[in-house]
């Protein structure tokens, strides 16, 4: 959960630019 | 969007055990605001669930690979039905100048076409003499609406409810607390403060007039 | 070999240091600063001071270190390795600022700007040298603003010491322009080296030189911008050059608390004044604290 609104609906390459940590 | 993200106890998801009964999201008349509310119906309508969202200004979410601008987190939690019901009860009551009545043609609404569906909760039959006067003649069953009942009915629930927030720890003072602040002072909520809360809790989910007399009683 | 460890990680950056030579501990010692990396919208911005005693600047002149802007990259390169080859009586030390620290600084909500970020960037530097057991005599710092602020302000903190600051000092003190070097080969490595912490297969390094104006540094922008988290870590977010990008060819992103947008609210009808329904209740005070809503819909 995001602390923006990102404008968009769709494909995001989440993978590439964050890490997923506990 | 095409997607949503819920929080779900799991007999709201349970598979159906018959086709065409799946879990059904649908309108229902608010019994507060009178207003399109949306609920859940479990697989075979056995159970009712409110649905709320968690939904703060500036959220989005990001789901696996995806980018979704709507930002706000659903939760499901079970409901009781007789709230509904309750609505209908009083009006056929207005209406009819308090006849008794069959449930199934006095739980009815052109607006609402899965209306209907609140009498197939489990013992929706049972308990709803919490509200009603029932007479039985032959096999069918006839109901009239008993504010008396209805007010005892509701007055265990707000008793319920002081016991839930107080167990949860739920700040329900009039002074308004943050709750990341602790208090070093041993600060104790008024017993009225906790049953003035938990009525305008109840009070979420009965109409205004039914509110008053609750409050009164 | 000295920035082997810059060349490792250069996203990471941080403070790279040779061994402090033995006369510089015994001896008054001249300490030049200088940067690289200012104008440039990618890569990092680097800090950096060289030291030597005084009797040896005109040693350290003869290696050849004056007038380091007018070098080519391979020559900046040689003559550090001269420098490094003189560790014997010859200090350096490198302050390495990464592009997404320079634009956390310059964006977040106390600003904390570039000109700062450089100044105390340099007196830490300083700092560094004096802690490590260099004898410092005198100051030599390079600087683009104002000098006799900053000459002020670095007499004021190190009271004792010899404090000159100057616009093009590269080209006036052999031991600036030293320094100089120093920067402008770590940042050139830190670039060439530079490793994208993005997952992003395998990018492109043909950026050109970085700077702005440079078409192909805006070339190589456009193709790198990802419209949803913008580019890679190695751009400097905060430059306008990025920011004009993110806002014509980025998804819009809103931030509770940024500034309301420019135009007012349309002011209400006059029939709202003149509602035929009661005015709705407020939710109970547990759903307002909660953010909590009913739905109409999904």
């Amino acid at each position: 959960l995001l602390p923006c609104c990102v404008q968009h609906d769709g494909p995001a390459p989440v993978a590439a630019f964050l890490r997923a940590r506990p | 969007p095409a997607q949503w993200v819920l929080i779900a106890p799991e007999a709201a998801l349970d598979p159906p055990k018959k086709p065409d009964s799946e879990p059904l999201f649908t309108k229902l008349r608010n019994p507060s605001t009178g207003e399109a509310t949306l609920y859940l119906f479990n697989s075979g309508a056995q159970q009712l669930f409110e649905v709320k969202a968690f939904h703060e200004e500036c959220r989005s979410w990001f789901i696996g690979q995806t980018v979704q601008q709507d930002g706000r987190l659903l939760f499901v939690t079970p409901m009781d039905p007789l709230f509904l019901i309750l609505y209908y009860l009083i009006k056929a009551d207005k209406e009819q100048q308090g006849k008794f009545q069959p449930l199934d043609q006095v739980v009815l609404d052109s607006e609402y076409p899965s209306c209907p569906l609140l009498l197939k909760c489990a013992d929706v039959k049972q308990y709803i003499q919490h509200v009603t006067e029932e007479k039985e003649i032959g096999s069918q069953k006839f109901h009239k609406y008993s504010q008396e009942k209805t007010l005892k009915w509701l007055k265990k629930k707000v008793n319920q409810t002081v016991k839930a927030l107080k167990s949860n720890n739920i700040s329900v003072g009039e002074r308004v607390l943050a709750s990341t602040l602790i208090n070093s002072k041993q600060i104790t909520d008024a017993q009225e403060d906790y049953v003035r809360y938990a009525h305008g809790l109840i009070s979420e989910y009965i109409p205004e007039d039914l509110s008053k007399e609750l409050l009164k009683y | 070999m000295a920035l082997s460890a810059l060349q490792r990680d250069p996203a990471g950056g941080g403070r790279f240091a040779s061994a402090v030579p033995e006369p510089c501990r015994r001896l008054p010692c001249a300490l030049g600063v200088d940067e690289a990396g200012r104008g440039p919208v990618l890569g990092p911005m680097v800090y950096a001071i060289c030291y030597c005693p005084v009797d040896k600047l005109e040693q350290l002149e003869a290696l050849g270190v004056a007038d380091s802007k007018t070098l080519s990259e391979a020559e900046r390169e040689r003559r550090f390795g001269l420098l490094e080859a003189a560790g014997d009586w010859v200090g350096w030390a490198l302050q390495v600022l990464p592009p997404d620290h320079i634009s956390a600084c310059m964006q977040q909500r106390a600003k904390y700007n570039l000109n700062e970020l450089s100044h105390d960037t340099a007196t830490e530097l300083i700092q560094f040298a004096l802690d490590s057991g260099v004898q410092v005599a005198q100051v030599l710092v390079d600087t683009v603003g104002p000098a006799e602020k900053y000459e002020a302000k670095l007499r004021q903190r190190f009271p004792g010491l010899g404090v000159t600051v100057r616009p093009k000092a590269d080209a006036l003190f052999p031991v600036v322009s030293a320094a100089s070097i120093c920067a402008k080969v770590a940042r050139d490595r830190a670039v060439l080296h530079w490793n994208f912490v993005e997952d992003l297969g395998d990018p492109d390094r043909d950026y050109g030189s970085g700077y702005p104006n440079d078409p192909k540094t805006k070339e190589w922008l456009r193709r790198n911008l990802e419209p949803v988290f913008g580019f890679p870590r190695l751009v400097r977010f905060s430059w306008g050059t990025a920011q004009a990008l993110l806002r014509d060819r980025g998804v819009p992103v809103r931030w509770a608390d940024e500034d309301p947008p420019e135009d007012p609210p349309a002011p209400p009808s006059v029939l709202s004044y003149f509602a035929r329904s009661p005015p709705r209740r407020p939710p109970h005070r547990f759903f307002q604290e909660r953010s909590l809503r009913p739905l109409a819909e999904l």
